[in-house]
């Protein structure tokens, strides 16, 4: 039965849909069945995975008004092991449409009921809000890992995600844990960088994957490609760091 | 009588917060009467200018539920020129409070008509999302400003955000104008970032701003001193980008 993890955060441009392709891609290499959910309307996910919106006459807004089901949207990609449901802008009126659902808040946990058996990790990407869309795929999620960019806006940021996963939480009664803060976009020869890190770490102690996800252009480079970055450039520091992440997270889903 | 102009951007991470800090504090050092106004309720802007949370009791949330007027949020800076208006994550309650007001989307527009008299210039720095507060902010506003970082994903987002201020435009008559696209994080040495800038001027014209601004450490570090970069290092290129920016838009705003 598959693990739901989501990518979330509130602050913008901190490496969640990077770290949802490269992560899921890293699962996949790591021979588990994965399958990655873009949920940003912006659809950043897609497009670095070379989806174009032209192809794409199914989208999750015809799933979330009843007119498709979830396994109809599934596609492949360039790895064996993991496949893929692009988004679309028309998932900007989702959330309008699923504010008047009676469980709105449980509209994406019941969709992934038919399709969970199939794989072993489902990995979803956030837009940078605590919207209905990202309170959805909590809800679904049984971990929640959260990205920091290593710069200073971002640190104050991660309160709030915490936050809100805590709230959720007891409100609703959820088994979902957090995965792990996830340093991103980390430049060693930066005080600011450092500095983030170190504050990081002091204060979120183990909540921290050890895992560090260095600045690296291969990375801005491979949206352009279409592919993750083990398809791209496998040696590079970006792609190494995605498939250590992936490792130290099996070690904590199994365990689990 | 006072010019409103929004900072917007579906897309997170572009430089909003830092365009909205450092393009007010430049057109406060030309001599204009400035009022930087946070709309996003992780208020970067705020603690980009050294605003601590704490003392915050007043907030944009008091004023939208009727129990402050927008004057008494007003406070000062370092800066002579530049007062500020910080924001709260309470705000996040605004954007579900605003969505029961009868004129739901002009809420800012009305509650700017006190002050507006008293600045030359009002800049608002907007949420990664084009949700009501964003919304709202536009519908206020004489020009949008939409900084697109020199990155793959950014060049798919400016033509959503163009979209929305097109529809606000038709759908309620507006007279707001674009400012122009700001090409942000600009690096010389990296393909990626010559590459989306030569695409965005190709494909946007002259909607593009010539000024472009490179990618700066200072321009990271100056909020953790919690001033703007013309105070922090006034020498630094991205101090000198930005008040040539100021100086690229009232050559624009004069002429209107
Ligand atoms: N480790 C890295 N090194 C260098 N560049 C990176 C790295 N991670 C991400 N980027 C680049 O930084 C930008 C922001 O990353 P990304 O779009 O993944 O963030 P996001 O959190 O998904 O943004 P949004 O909030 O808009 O959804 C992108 O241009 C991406 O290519
Ligand atoms: N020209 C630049 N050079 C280097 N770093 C920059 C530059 N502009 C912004 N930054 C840094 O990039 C990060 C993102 O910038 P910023 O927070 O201003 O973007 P934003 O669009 O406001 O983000 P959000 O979508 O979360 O509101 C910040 O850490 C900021 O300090
Ligand atoms: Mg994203
Ligand atoms: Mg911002």
């Amino acid at each position: 039965m598959a693990e739901i993890i989501s990518i979330v955060s509130q602050k913008g441009g901190v490496g969640k849909s990077t770290t949802a392709i490269n992560f899921s891609a890293a699962l996949a290499v790591a021979e588990k069945k994965c399958l990655l959910v873009d949920c940003d309307p912006l659809s950043a996910a897609s497009v670095g995975m070379g989806v174009k919106s032209a192809n794409r006459t199914l989208t999750l807004y015809h799933v979330i008004t009843g007119r498709a089901s979830l396994g109809e949207l599934v596609i492949h990609t360039h790895l064996k092991s993991l496949k893929m449901i692009p988004s679309d802008i028309q998932l900007l009126c989702a959330e309008t449409l699923l504010s008047t659902e009676a469980n709105k808040e449980k509209v994406l946990a019941n969709l992934f009921k038919d399709i969970k058996a199939q794989y072993d990790y489902i990995v979803i990407d956030c837009p940078p809000s605590l919207g209905l869309i990202t309170v959805n795929a909590v809800i679904a999620s049984e971990w929640v890992l959260v990205p920091v960019q290593c710069e200073y806006y971002a640190l104050e940021s991660i309160r709030y995600s915490l936050k809100m996963i805590e709230i959720l939480k007891n409100r609703l009664g959820l088994d979902v844990r957090i995965a792990g803060i996830l340093l991103t976009m980390f430049d060693s020869k930066e005080k600011v960088s450092r500095k983030v890190a170190g504050q990081c770490r002091r204060h979120f102690k183990n909540l921290v994957f050890e895992t560090v996800i260095p600045r690296c252009v291969s990375l801005k480079e491979s949206p352009a490609k279409g592919k993750p970055i083990v398809l791209t450039d496998v040696k590079s520091a970006g792609a190494l760091s995605y498939l250590r992440l992936a490792g130290e997270f099996l070690g904590k889903s199994q365990s689990r």
